[in-house]
C-alpha cells in the first residue's frame, strides 16, 4: 500500500515539475516530448483523470486514476 | 454503445500513460 502511494506521488511529481500540488493541462502537454503519447492522448488522459473537470488534477484524482489502472489492468 | 467504447479507449490511453511513466522511471525502453 505504502509503495503504491510512494509511486503515485513520484509520478505525480514527474508531471507537477513546479511542485504546485496540482497538475494543469499545460503540465500534461509538457510531457509530450518525454512520453511516447501524442498531445491528443495526453489531453485525453487529463480529461479522464480530472474527474470533477475543474482543469486541475489533484494528487487525489491522480491516485484514483492510478489505482484504477493498477487494479483494473495488470502491469505486464 | 459509443459511451462504453469511449470508456474503453480512455482506459487504454490511461494504461499507456502510466506504463510510459513506469518505463521512464525505470529507464526501460
Amino acid at each position: 500500500q505504502n509503495t503504491i502511494l510512494e509511486k503515485t506521488h513520484e509520478f505525480f511529481l514527474m508531471c507537477d515539475v513546479e511542485d504546485k500540488g496540482f497538475i494543469t493541462r499545460r503540465d500534461m502537454q509538457r510531457l509530450n516530448g518525454e512520453l511516447p503519447l501524442s498531445a491528443e492522448e495526453l489531453e485525453n488522459v487529463f480529461d479522464t483523470l480530472d474527474s470533477d473537470s475543474n482543469g486541475f488534477l489533484t494528487l487525489n484524482e491522480f491516485s484514483s486514476g492510478f489505482s484504477e489502472f493498477l487494479f483494473g489492468e495488470k502491469i505486464s | 454503445d459509443p459511451n462504453m467504447k469511449a470508456g474503453a479507449a480512455n482506459e487504454g490511453v490511461l494504461a499507456n500513460f502510466f506504463n510510459s511513466l513506469l518505463s521512464k522511471k525505470t529507464g526501460a525502453p
